[in-house]
Parts: structure tokens; C-alpha cells; sequence
């Protein structure tokens, strides 16, 4: 691991070669977990982090639900780097992760990102083709069952928020949701990791209703935000989904915390649109180290809670 | 994606959103911000990608229907390859 590069984007072959070693190099803090298989049939894992003792709070965050956003994945690899080489030294770090869990999936869409190595840049979807159309791929963040298919998401499969035939259609959505609905106990916390528009997102997306947690939602995005802009001075706008940017349905956000997940968060990483889908490498430590403040923020409340 | 460009238009007039929102049926439109032509407003900035071939005639029509805009990226090729770093590439 001491040879991977965590400031540079990796393809898939390198990502899921790591989740092996990295969990090999640390047995005692890291398992790997396959969830499921993709579209396309390759493996989807999930990244358990923490001491092993039972029972704990745990966090679940996910990375790399839309191919083309290629910091989503930098940053989950980061956090794990993170976490691994900096418990035992740090002791924030060491009593978070004494104290809970970290269930961590680095690439959601892998076929997507597969393709947007090696085909389009600016592949959004996954690859199913199971649609009668000839379009290809499923927006999997329109294709959670919270109220699927009602508000500005796309039944066209030739679009690129096309929600999917069914509430969780697809491969990727159902091992995602399958894993969430066993652990439901003890996941007080769901991130979900996006570019871009610096933006921290909270529930509701699918109406523009609040969430009866509305203000600790509200006041946790705002501290977590002053903790980004902490380091660097980037401003990161927060608020709900649905008054934020727009109102949509079938998002994970949504779904998680329609399941009890009370403390859902959706972050959108740099930047405002110099760069959009191609922040630089250059820019990936300075991103991720951001990022990691805010995180820490959330699980250090989640932990008092 | 050689010559390829992004656009970032701010429509202020409905007719402005609705000349953005029927854009795709038209066009090869890829959006960049909001994730798709349905979501997008008065006041809101967004933006897209065109195909070289696509460009100029993009441009003319928001000339033309008075809808401000600013090109983000002139060759979208360009700055896909900016992005990897091959100085690091050991």
C-alpha cells in the first residue's frame, strides 16, 4: 500500500487490487466485504473500518455513484488511507474508530467508471441494458425506492437521469440497499460522496417537505461546512435537496433516512464549474483533506449522541 | 472530445428556460449542471457540453435568443488531459 497513490485517480483494476491489500496490511481494523456484483458482473466491495468489538454505532458512506465524478472515489480511497494510518497515532481518530464502525463502498459504479476510463469521460449512468431501448444505463441515484419515479427523474432510458424499470432495478442499487437493510441497527450515519458545486445536501429531496430533524440537520451541514472551509477558505453551500438545488426522487440520501437513518448527508465536492467533472490531480489532497474535517465533525457527534 | 466546449448560460426570461429545456431535443446535449435539462430555472447557472461540430451553431442560437453565456472549456480534449498529472506518472 505504501506504493499507491492516493493523489492521483485510479482506474478500477488499481482500486479493487487495494481494497485487497489494504485489508491484508491491516487485518485488525480492516475487513473486505463483497456486497455484490455489478451489471456486468464484477465484484462490489465494501470496506469495514473499525476495532472489532460489538456492538457499535457505524457510519455508511459510498463513493462513485455517478462514473464521471472521479474525486468521489479519490476521496473514499483517502479516507481509508486515513483512517489506517492514522489510528493509534491520532487520538481523535483512534476513539472514533474504537468506537464505530466505518462501512465504506470506495466505487459504487464501477462498470460506469470502467467506461469512463476507457470509452467516455463523461459516462454518468451504469452499463445495464436491460431496457428495451437501445440506450444503455441507469442513473443509480434515481433508482432508490424514495419516491421512485415521481419527481424530475426520467423514465427514458436515453436520458441521463433515467430512474430504471423498478424501485432498485439494478445490481448495483440492490447489493447497496441489501447490505443497508441488515446493518440498520447499528448505522446511525449515511454519507454519500458527489461532485460537483461544493455543496452539503441533507434530506428531503423528493419534496419540499422538512424532515422533523430539520434543524440539527441544518446546524450539523453548517458546522461541517465551517470545518471545510477551515482549511482552505472553501465555501461549501448547504441546506436540503429539494430547496438547495431541485427537487428529485429516487436518491439514496432519501432512502437512507426513510429507513431511520437520521443523520443523511450528501456532500458535493470542488468545484464551482472551473474545472466541473475534471478536477486536476493536483487538486485531489487539498479536496480530500477538506473533506476529512467535515467527516470527522459528523462522526465525533454522532459518537456524544 | 477534441474541441468539444462547455457552456455556462444563465437564462432570466421562461422563454430563455424553455429555449434550454427543448435544446436536447435538437441537439447532443450533455449536462454538466443540473443533471438534466428538466431541472433547470431562471437564475440558474448551467452548464453543458457540446461536440465541436455542435458548438458554433450553439452559440449563434443563444446569441439569438439573448441568453448570456460564458465558454468554461474551449477543448474539452485539452483539459481531460491537463487533469491526469504525467509529471507524477513514475
Amino acid at each position: 500500500t505504501s506504493k499507491y497513490h492516493y493523489t492521483k485517480y485510479n482506474e478500477w483494476h488499481q482500486i479493487s487490487a487495494w481494497t485487497a491489500r489494504i485489508a491484508k496490511k491491516y487485518p485488525k481494523l480492516v475487513s473486505r466485504i463483497k456486497i455484490g456484483n455489478t451489471f456486468e458482473n464484477r465484484s462490489m466491495y465494501l470496506l469495514k473500518i473499525g476495532k472489532q468489538r460489538n456492538p457499535k454505532k457505524a457510519i455508511f458512506m459510498d463513493c462513485g455513484i455517478h462514473a464521471r465524478e472521479w474525486i468521489s472515489p479519490a476521496f473514499c480511497q483517502w479516507f481509508v488511507k486515513e483512517a489506517t494510518r492514522t489510528y493509534g497515532k491520532d487520538g481523535n481518530m483512534t476513539n472514533i474508530l474504537d468506537n464505530m464502525n466505518f462501512y465504506v463502498v470506495p466505487l459504487f459504479n464501477i462498470d460506469g467508471y470502467v467506461w469512463s476510463w476507457t470509452q467516455n469521460r463523461f459516462w454518468r449512468k451504469n452499463r445495464s441494458n436491460a431496457s428495451s431501448s437501445t440506450c444503455i444505463g441507469v442513473d443509480l441515484n434515481r433508482n432508490f425506492d424514495a419516491a421512485w419515479g415521481t419527481i424530475d427523474a426520467s423514465k427514458n432510458p436515453c436520458e441521463e437521469i433515467y430512474c430504471g424499470s423498478s424501485p432498485e432495478s439494478e445490481p448495483e442499487t440492490k447489493a447497496v440497499t441489501t447490505f443497508i437493510r441488515s446493518h440498520l441497527s447499528s448505522i446511525k450515519a449515511y454519507l454519500t460522496i458527489h461532485s460537483y458545486s461544493q455543496m452539503l445536501l441533507f434530506p428531503y429531496g423528493y419534496t419540499y417537505d422538512k424532515t422533523p430533524n430539520y434543524k440539527e440537520l441544518k446546524e450539523l451541514a453548517r458546522e461541517a461546512a465551517k470545518a471545510i472551509a477551515s482549511l482552505y477558505g472553501k465555501k461549501y453551500t448547504y441546506g436540503t435537496s429539494a430547496a438547495t438545488i431541485y427537487p428529485s426522487s429516487g436518491c439514496s440520501d432519501d432512502w437512507a433516512y426513510d429507513q431511520g437513518i437520521k443523520y443523511s448527508f450528501t456532500f458535493e465536492l470542488r468545484d464551482k464549474g472551473k474545472h466541473g467533472f475534471l478536477l486536476p490531480e493536483s487538486e485531489i489532497k487539498a479536496t480530500c483533506q477538506e473533506i476529512m474535517l467535515a467527516v470527522k465533525f459528523l462522526a465525533n457527534y454522532i459518537l456524544r449522541k | 472530445f477534441d474541441s468539444a466546449k462547455v457552456f455556462r448560460v444563465k437564462p432570466h426570461k421562461e422563454k430563455q428556460v424553455n429555449f434550454l429545456k427543448n435544446l436536447p431535443s435538437n441537439l447532443q446535449i450533455d449536462f454538466w449542471y443540473p443533471d438534466s435539462a428538466l431541472h433547470i430555472l431562471s437564475e440558474m447557472e448551467v452548464d453543458f457540453h457540446v461536440s465541436a461540430d455542435q458548438a458554433k451553431y450553439v452559440e449563434t442560437l443563444l446569441k439569438q435568443n439573448g441568453i448570456p453565456y460564458e465558454i468554461l472549456f474551449q477543448n474539452l480534449q485539452e483539459d481531460i488531459e491537463k487533469q491526469l498529472d504525467n509529471k507524477n506518472k513514475s
